[in-house]
């Protein structure tokens, strides 16, 4: 599922 | 949202905003390099192909518009504004797209979370940023009179960077999982890029004499 955690950044 | 991030994307806007004063009010972009500006707008154009169907916050929504309408803008000054073109050191800014493009595009196709069309590009613009700066390095090193704004402008993109190594560091010990290997490894490599102007930097404005990097 990282990859749509790591989306809370710019 | 801690701290550490806030302070890093204020940072990263600030570095846009001194850039857009040079453009805007000075109508020179003297020392910037138009193939790192490129390279911005397409990793912000590549990172954020989710900006309509993935909302997070408003923070995030609106700093990503202000991220891509201000680099497609900056790019577009140096272009076509026929001011701000005349002062674009073209003959010096001669580093070739395709070294840093077609590895990280090579790179984002093996290495990603998911083989995807729209992981795959924000993979790549994770890569991309790491090396865009490599340009505008290039190009410093040969300017003989390096103006403060453009200065200001380098050191305040290496500040974010930084920051934003802090902000995972410190996302690291306060949110239990949190590991991202592309994320972490890509900002690495791109803060590290910015040591030795950083050495040079701080040097030139502890002993108050102009900012000159070494050929």
């Amino acid at each position: 599922k990282q990859d749509s955690e790591a989306k809370d950044e710019l | 949202m801690n701290v550490f991030r806030l302070a890093g994307d204020m940072t990263h806007l600030s570095s846009i905003l001194v850039l857009l004063l040079k453009i805007h009010t000075i109508k020179s972009c003297a020392g910037i390099s138009l193939k790192t500006q490129e390279l911005y707008a397409l990793v912000f154009i590549t990172r954020y192909l989710d900006i309509f169907d993935r909302f997070t916050s408003i923070y995030n929504f609106l700093m990503k518009l202000i991220f891509l309408g201000s680099s497609l803008s900056i790019v577009w000054y140096m272009r076509r504004h026929k001011a701000v073109h005349r002062s674009y050191d073209k003959d010096q800014d001669t580093f070739r797209y395709q070294f840093i493009v077609l590895p990280c595009l090579l790179l984002a196709l093996v290495i990603n979370h998911k083989l995807t069309f729209k992981e795959v590009m924000w993979t790549f613009s994770l890569y991309l940023e790491a090396v865009a700066i490599l340009p505008q390095l290039v190009l410093l090193q040969r300017t003989r009179n390096i103006d403060n704004l453009t200065g200001q402008y380098v050191f305040l993109l290496g500040a974010y960077r930084a920051l934003y190594l802090l902000n995972w560091v410190y996302r690291y010990f306060t949110e239990p999982g949190f590991v991202r290997w592309i994320t972490w490894i890509a900002g690495l490599v791109q803060t590290l890029l910015y040591a030795d102007f950083f050495y040079y930097y701080i040097l030139s404005w502890k002993n108050n004499v102009k900012l000159e990097l070494p050929a």
